[in-house]
């Protein structure tokens, strides 16, 4: 098949977009597990759930770095965050894990294997990160692609209440010729890579979507603590 | 949206927005 030629292909340049995207990427956090707890399930969730939500938190202030999110109105930047949240915290996790053999890297400290997440109730989610983690590892994501592929998932979150569609389209063409022009100079051995990378978001949203359900009908449960913005969004998704 | 009040929030308060 004949390549396609990104129109900006700009030698060996820095991405601008790219560069700004590493920038904003937020900085790590601890999951620290409440030592007077016993191990439990619910200690497993809780920790989990507080983590994601103080993720969440930095996550939303990573989202106004990513260059042209803030110029949307403020209704279409809740939009789409309301629907890629999850695709955010799950992309994160699987890149953490790239290292780890068959273990989800949540935290620094807070590393999760098979029979940790069975114990937890959540060996099919484990199961599926796993999946997405052995797609990237498969590929070699680099920090940039990551980076790149995060902010792509979040403009093209798919939210059924875009009010200004064009410029959220505006938005994922610029960070889709990003990622064109960051594989044009770093990976022209292989020009389809942006394409191969762009074909992963499908199990990316499937695994999210799982995750959001789990979430969901642990809420329903009502025996896990769960800090505000945590269950905000999750009803979002409901 | 009435009912995300702290996205709502955090979105507003959050710092150094980037234009492209």
């Amino acid at each position: 098949l004949p390549h396609r030629k990104p129109v900006s292909c700009s030698a060996h340049a820095e991405n601008k977009v790219v560069t700004l995207l590493l920038g904003a990427e937020p900085e790590k956090v601890c999951a620290m597990p409440d030592p007077a707890l016993p191990d439990s399930d619910i200690k497993a969730l809780t920790t989990l759930c507080d983590l994601a939500d103080r993720e969440l938190v930095l996550n939303i202030s990573w989202a106004k770095h990513i260059p042209g999110f803030s110029s949307l109105s403020l209704s279409d930047q809740m939009s789409l965050l309301q629907s890629a949240w999850m695709e955010i915290l799950v992309l994160r996790v699987a890149f953490r894990s790239l290292p780890c053999d068959d273990r989800l890297l949540f935290a620094d400290d807070y590393i999760m294997d098979a029979e940790q997440a069975k114990c937890a109730g959540l060996l099919e989610l484990h199961t599926a990160i796993l999946q997405l983690v052995r797609r990237y590892r498969c590929m070699s994501l680099e920090r940039e692609e990551f980076v790149t592929l995060k902010a792509i998932a979040l403009a093209n979150s798919d939210s059924m209440h875009i009010e200004d569609v064009e410029a959220v389209q505006g938005l994922q063409d610029a960070l889709h010729e990003a990622l064109l022009d960051y594989e044009c100079v770093h990976h022209s051995e292989d020009p389809r890579r942006a394409g191969k990378l762009i074909m992963t978001l499908p199990l990316l949203r499937q695994t999210s979507a799982k995750a959001v359900r789990h979430f969901c009908s642990i809420k329903q449960d009502g025996r896990v603590p769960m800090h505000k913005l945590f269950l905000e969004l999750l009803e979002a998704n409901i | 949206k009435e009912k995300h009040k702290i996205l709502h929030r955090l979105l507003q308060n959050s710092s150094s927005p980037v234009d492209l």
